[in-house]
């Protein structure tokens, strides 16, 4: 972060710092977020949001991205994640292979290509760019809790300091504030025309407004009752993987930094 | 020491030489990007693929033809823009808002300047979109989508990377 303009520069009043429980709960399907107040000053100057997420077993948080950097720390459960670079390669494939895999034999189709997908449990932190999308799935036994605060005043932001969520799904999102009031909104495609979208992703009028999320209203953490299917190293390999990670760790902590 | 930085500094740089493009496509046109800048030619009734600027604003600057110009924001009740643009126009899109464009009759063409000097595009649909990189069932789900539908959303486009050609069954292509 670079220092903020010399107009922008206000005095911090050190005396009037409090603690704060967040103010606005946004309630979905599956799960919950809750914002603290970014408009409160001590907030406001220190360039920062926070919000919290509770995710729900079987919850699908909806890809989103936002115009602010972000550090998520998962507060309890596990599951997995991913952020969507562009630009970069669909490295978890799943091909027909001469051996049939047991959910391909259970009739369910593996064959897709995606972006590398990542574990997450309790204690990880997350650090998440401006601008690209993420998604969250919850595929443990226990609700995932995890606190985010973002960085709004981060020179990756050229927009305003309010910490805005561009919804790639879900939508009409209802909204219910400390003072009662409700306020709906849609995801990114809503202010876009339905033949415009069409026309430059080749599918059907039909499909397009269900990608507006007309008369879908389970906000923007929904429930998967079937699980959710993607490509992903066997779980005994993640384990060994995450293993190794750990004992790495220790022996650079043994050594101590370069 | 300031001889070798700044005095010979190459600081012109020609964006309208069609062998120097960076994305082309005969039916749809083309992209050309130097740095911050970019010189986008889109044929008659072609799309510029519905994207958002990662890490910047855009002031488009329109040099040749029409478009109809779409902007969303992220409250998503409307498009924050939906008009026809012009030659010799300008329209500021924001950092992160979602942007599609469809080339008039006559085509259009037009730069963008960015506010950052490595400027990234995440586009929407095409290759190396963002559907590209979720897996299907995160698709469907989310859109309440079958799987057949969602992997028609996400592979729609093929191969086509940010400027698109008009889809014959949209019968928009003008008579000559």
């Amino acid at each position: 972060r670079q220092p903020r303009r010399q107009t922008e520069r206000r005095e911090w009043r050190l005396e009037r710092l409090e603690a704060v429980e967040p103010s606005r709960r946004i309630q979905a399907e599956a799960g919950v977020i809750e914002y603290w107040d970014q408009n409160q000053e001590q907030f406001q100057l220190a360039g920062v949001a926070a919000y919290r997420t509770t995710i729900e077993p079987k919850g699908l948080l909806l890809p989103y991205y936002s115009n602010a950097p972000r550090l998520v720390y998962i507060i309890q459960g596990n599951g997995v994640t991913s952020s969507v670079f562009p630009g970069c390669p669909e490295t978890f494939q799943s091909f027909q292979q001469s051996e049939p895999r047991e959910e391909e034999r259970r009739g369910e189709s593996l064959r897709d290509q995606h972006q590398k997908i990542h574990r997450f449990r309790e204690g990880d932190v997350i650090a998440l760019p401006a601008g690209v999308t993420t998604w969250f799935y919850n595929d443990g036994e226990t609700p995932v809790v995890a606190v985010t605060v973002a960085d709004s005043g981060n020179n990756a932001n050229q927009l305003d300091q309010t910490l805005r969520r561009f919804e790639l799904a879900g939508s009409p999102e209802r909204r219910e504030s400390s003072e009662g009031e409700e306020a709906f909104s849609g995801n990114v495609f809503r202010g876009l025309n339905v033949d415009v979208l069409a026309e430059a992703f080749g599918v059907s009028r039909e499909t397009i407004r269900k990608l507006q999320g007309h008369d879908d209203r389970r906000g923007n953490i929904v429930r998967v009752e079937r699980g959710l299917q993607f490509v992903r190293p066997e779980r005994r390999q993640e384990r060994q993987e995450e293993e190794e990670e750990e004992e790495e760790r220790r022996r650079r902590r043994t050594r101590g930094t370069n | 020491g300031l001889e070798e930085i700044l005095c010979n500094l190459r600081n012109r740089e020609n964006i309208r030489n069609p062998d120097r493009a960076d994305v082309y496509s005969r039916e749809a046109g083309s992209v050309t990007s130097l740095n911050s800048q970019k010189l986008p030619i889109l044929r008659q009734n072609a799309h510029y693929a519905p994207h958002w600027n990662i890490n910047a604003h855009s002031i488009l600057y329109v040099t040749r033809g029409r478009a109809r110009l779409q902007i969303s924001g992220n409250q998503g009740r409307g498009a924050s823009f939906d008009r026809e643009v012009r030659r010799g126009q300008i329209v500021v899109i924001p950092q992160n808002f979602v942007v599609a464009a469809q080339a008039g009759s006559e085509g259009f063409e037009w730069v963008s300047f960015k506010t950052e000097d490595f400027p990234l595009v995440s586009p929407l649909a095409g290759k190396a979109s963002v559907f590209r990189g979720l897996p299907e069932g995160v698709i469907a789900n989310s859109y309440r989508l079958s799987d057949e539908e969602a992997r028609r959303v996400k592979h729609g486009r093929g191969e086509e990377f940010l400027v698109f050609r008009p889809r014959a069954q949209g019968g928009r292509v003008a008579a000559a």
